[in-house]
């Protein structure tokens, strides 16, 4: 379980990837 | 207990790609009559690669990869690939041929490349030897931020410091220089050409992801191994 502060990270820096392709997933 | 963390800079793709970066996506040749058929095929490291490189031999040859030394079934400018498959180049007219593309939950893959290739216990040592110092260096971290790994030498990263370097990274709009195992997916197979554009996009863990290879490739699919495991 990753902690607040590496999730928010993690959603940092995926989010541009997920607007692009995310809908294929 | 939500940390608000400060917006990430926009990354500017058209600068990234003036750098001359060739995503690594292949044209396959299949001979088809007197002609050749041609289709893309492109797909992220930490993806299922190396599967969906050997699924393509099988495809393309009709028997699995029979070689047990270098070079690997990854490495698709071999000999080995009898010529049928080179770096796509040319990018213009893409829509005219049919194309397959994998991709992967951003989180997952990332976390799966953290797991096999940065982390202290560590699948791959001379990756994690290789990669660790690159991802300091690029986020302008310490070595000292870094751990020493119990199974070999160099580096290794805890996951916090692993995530803080990546996004380190990206807000210094660094991220177009991260090694293929962390590069941002948009940066490779949809950095010419958006995903709407491609013939297929799917992930590994779709079921028909290999008849769909398949399909793309040869123009059918025998219907044969069509789940991938």
């Amino acid at each position: 379980t990753l902690s607040t502060i590496d999730e928010a990270r993690l959603d940092a820096i995926t989010r541009e990837e997920y607007s692009i392709f995310g809908s294929y997933l | 207990d939500k940390v608000i963390l400060p917006p990430l800079p926009h990354f500017k793709v058209s600068v990234f790609k003036s750098t001359g970066f060739k995503p690594k996506a292949w044209t396959v040749k299949v001979p088809n009559g007197n002609q050749k058929r041609e289709s893309v095929v492109c797909y992220c490291a930490k993806c299922g690669s190396t599967s969906l490189d050997s699924e393509l031999y099988r495809i393309l040859f009709g028997k699995p990869w029979p070689y047990s030394d270098w070079p690997w079934v990854q490495n698709l400018d071999s000999k080995r690939w009898k010529g049928l498959i080179t770096q796509t180049t040319k990018w213009k007219n893409f829509e005219q041929s049919p194309s397959f593309a994998v991709v992967r939950d951003p989180k997952e893959r990332l976390l799966s490349a953290f797991r096999s290739k940065v982390r202290c216990q560590s699948n791959n040592l001379a990756d994690r030897k290789r990669l660790v110092p690159q991802l300091l260096k690029l986020a302008g971290l310490s070595k000292e931020s870094a751990s020493k790994p119990l199974d070999g030498p160099g580096l290794c990263l805890n996951e916090t410091i692993y995530l803080q370097a990546l996004f380190m990274i990206h807000e210094k709009e660094l991220q177009g220089r991260l090694d293929a195992h962390f590069l941002p997916q948009h940066l490779n197979c949809f950095l010419n050409v958006p995903p709407s554009k491609w013939s297929i996009v799917t992930t590994i863990g779709s079921a028909k992801a290999i008849c769909d290879l398949e399909l793309v490739v040869l123009g059918k699919s025998k219907g044969e191994s069509c789940s991938f495991a």
